[in-house]
């Protein structure tokens, strides 16, 4: 899990069975009576959970979800969606909530990129789980783990914080100036999971190419989901031709629009052959 | 029912704005810890490694 705190957005990306949405209240009132900062918009995004009947409140639902924040939202966030995009299959759909104050034009020149993995190689999610009895710390054995799977060369100009969990497990949180990145892995066979992030902006040098392809490299998932929030078409449509070759193929594509979030594209892979 | 660790994850992104921009240079990054080990609290998360740059500070936690 992974938390991200710039002068005026908050990130918080969290697995497992925790109560994220707990944390709204909170932060909006430490935000306003330390700091004076008012709240202008709220961007929530989940996949399918895999274990869904394990989720506590408020995360038992998507209804329930947005019931909560809707509840938590001041009244001045007034431009609300939410959605549950598609894909082919059952199993897997983005869910996406948006609220926004007024015309703040917030993400107009970012993109977001979120990529979820599934029924990751085993041979290379193995390389997730930590020697027993290694003696190491968690920092330690996570920067042996960056440079061992290759994650250390998806983002070379990157500063990366990297933790191994015990006994397995992976989090990393990579800095190039003002653009991050993050990966979440869950190493163990029957409900293996990856998930990568990174924010970008048409200006910088972070190759979308290059970064989709390394990630697919790195995990060959057998199912893949990505989603894009941006304003043009130019970022999903580099992912399907970096992921194609890659011997994925592209099962579905759903897009919605946003209030001033721009559009979301979601689309699924999986191998050709496996 | 077989149950094993929720890899997908929720993701949360807010932001804030001041009249002031004064206040906007550290913004939230002026929040004191205990502000933000209390609100992981509230999601059962702890923090196990930070780093942070001129722009921004990030955290990877627990779970």
């Amino acid at each position: 899990s992974s938390l991200f705190v710039y002068p005026t957005k908050i990130i918080i990306k969290t697995c497992g069975t925790t109560q994220l949405l707990k944390s709204m209240t909170p932060l909006i009132f430490y935000a306003h009576t330390h700091l004076g900062l008012t709240l202008s918009s709220c961007r929530y995004t989940r996949g399918t959970f895999i274990f869904p009947l394990s989720q506590p409140f408020p995360h038992t639902s998507f209804n329930d979800e947005v019931t909560y924040i809707e509840a938590t939202l001041p009244p001045n966030l007034c431009f609300r969606k939410a959605s549950i995009m598609p894909s082919k299959s059952s199993s897997h759909a983005w869910h996406v909530f948006t609220a926004t104050s007024d015309s703040h034009a917030l993400y107009h020149h970012n993109y977001t990129l979120e990529i979820c993995m599934t029924d990751l190689d085993p041979l290379l999610a193995g390389k997730f789980f930590r020697r027993p009895g290694d003696g190491r710390s968690g920092d330690s054995a996570g920067r042996e783990m960056t440079e061992l799977t290759g994650i250390d060369g998806i983002n070379p100009h990157a500063l990366v914080c990297d933790f191994a969990f015990d006994p397995c497990g992976y989090s990393m949180n990579g800095m190039d100036g003002e653009w991050y990145s993050t990966i979440h892995v869950t190493p163990e066979e029957g409900y293996s999971y990856a998930s990568f992030e990174c924010v970008g902006s048409r200006s910088s040098e972070v190759d979308v190419v290059h970064v989709v392809r390394k990630v697919v490299q790195i995990f060959r998932p057998g199912t893949m989901s990505v989603s894009t929030t941006s304003l043009g078409n130019e970022v999903w449509r580099k992912v399907a031709g970096a992921v194609e070759p890659m011997g994925m193929k592209l099962r579905s594509c759903a897009m919605d629009q946003f209030p001033d979030s721009g559009s979301v594209v979601f689309q699924t892979f999986s191998p050709l052959r496996r | 029912a077989f149950s094993g660790f929720e890899g997908f994850e929720k993701r949360l992104e807010l932001h804030f704005f001041c009249d002031d921009p004064a206040l906007l240079q550290l913004g939230l990054r002026k929040l004191d810890f205990d502000c933000i080990h209390q609100t992981l609290q509230e999601v059962q998360c702890t923090v196990v490694s930070a780093v942070g740059n001129s722009y921004f500070d990030a955290y990877v936690l627990s779970e």
